[in-house]
């Protein structure tokens, strides 16, 4: 089984589509380096929630295999449950064969009605895959459709249009600046280890060293409950992580301490503004491994960079975008 | 380079709540816990 609530993916802003079965049914999907299985509702979701997206129908693919294992999706509201299916899957006109999905068959409650997305593809690696079913972008590289085991991403800012997922390359116009290459410290996630974080050359937060996950699947920077006040109280922002709009100018720039180098984002980036308020792109959680507290580094650090995810060393590249 | 797949940039599930009213509602019923997803897998 797997448990990934909707609520994490709450804040997503960053969506694409592919299509699955002969001939193609298409699906808008998060594309999701924080986890590993690949979803979609199906026809037998016939609930009003399921009625607003669309469905794959395994009748409509002549390529379609059945399977008689089935899968449940903690949803928040509660469980999609599914069977898992084999079929073509299209990412970006790489025809990706015997790829296995989830189809859900039940809802996962009616706020699922109003979700921008169909389901979700995990780009993390096949340890952390529920129910064993390989990856998607580890058939990519079984099948040989990528150049090189690697994908890279980047987020565009303030652009409708511009992000895009790229498998098997590196667009050498988005590494001007040089590409600094971070070991993973597990193959689970697309883990590293972080030396610190700090503002104005002070500590602010992970002082002895703790965990981080890249994670597109995630909006904002997730950081361990216990550090969350202490960055609030360095930034001068309340509890609730409200800070003054007029104070973004005198804020500092945070800097991700990573195997030796500092990964700037500036207070532009990590303060959100919305409705005339102003708020620290920070949220609490509280996840101890046995390498330290972790870390999510999510859309508001990757906007940053072009980050380049490589299975062929399993290293991080990350190139700054400004 | 190879085969690029063009990501939009939508309105977020908690936009799209929030513009019909039902965020309030569906925070109360359903905590943020972004933990959740991590510790699933391990």
């Amino acid at each position: 089984s797997s448990a990934e609530p909707l609520q994490n993916y709450l804040n997503n802003e960053y969506f694409g589509t592919i299509s699955i079965g002969t001939p193609g049914q298409e699906f808008t999907v998060i594309f999701d380096t924080g986890s590993s299985n690949l979803w979609v509702p199906s026809v037998y979701c016939s609930s009003q929630a399921c009625s607003n997206h669309n469905r794959f129908n395994p009748s409509a693919s002549s390529t379609y295999v059945g399977t008689n294992d089935s899968v449940s999706i903690a949803y928040g509201t509660g469980s999609m449950t599914g069977v898992l299916g084999y079929d073509t899957v299209d990412v970006a006109g790489l025809d990706v064969v015997n790829q296995i999905f989830g189809l859900a068959e039940t809802e996962p409650g009616d706020f699922f009605y109003y979700s921008p997305f169909d389901g979700i593809l995990g780009l993390a690696f096949p340890s952390i895959a529920s129910s064993g079913a390989t990856p998607v972008f580890d058939n990519m590289m079984s099948e040989n459709l990528v150049a090189e085991d690697l994908f890279s991403v980047y987020l565009s800012n303030n652009d409708q249009s511009g992000s895009f997922v790229l498998f098997g390359g590196i667009d050498s116009s988005y590494t001007t600046n040089g590409i600094t290459w971070i070991p993973l410290s597990a193959e689970t996630y697309w883990q590293v280890t972080m030396d610190s974080v700090t503002a104005d050359n002070q500590a602010i937060a992970c002082a002895s060293g703790c965990q981080a996950i890249v994670d597109t699947g995630t909006s904002l920077l997730a950081v361990p409950s216990s550090a969350l006040g202490n960055i609030q109280a360095s930034l001068g922002a309340d509890s609730n992580g409200q800070i003054s709009c007029g104070a973004i100018s005198t804020l500092p720039t945070i800097y991700f301490n990573i195997n030796g180098n500092g990964f700037p984002v500036p207070p532009s980036a990590y303060v959100i503004q919305s409705n005339g308020y102003c708020s620290l792109a920070f949220e609490g959680l509280n996840i101890p491994t046995e390498s330290g507290e972790l870390w999510i580094l999510g859309d508001v650090f990757i906007r940053e960079y072009y980050v380049i995810f490589n299975r062929a060393n399993n290293m991080v590249g990350l190139s700054p975008l400004s | 380079l190879g085969p690029r797949i063009p990501l939009r940039k939508q309105k977020s599930m908690r936009r799209i709540l929030q513009e019909h009213g039902l965020l309030e509602q569906y925070l109360k019923e359903h905590p943020y816990n972004p933990a959740a997803k991590y510790l699933a897998a391990t």
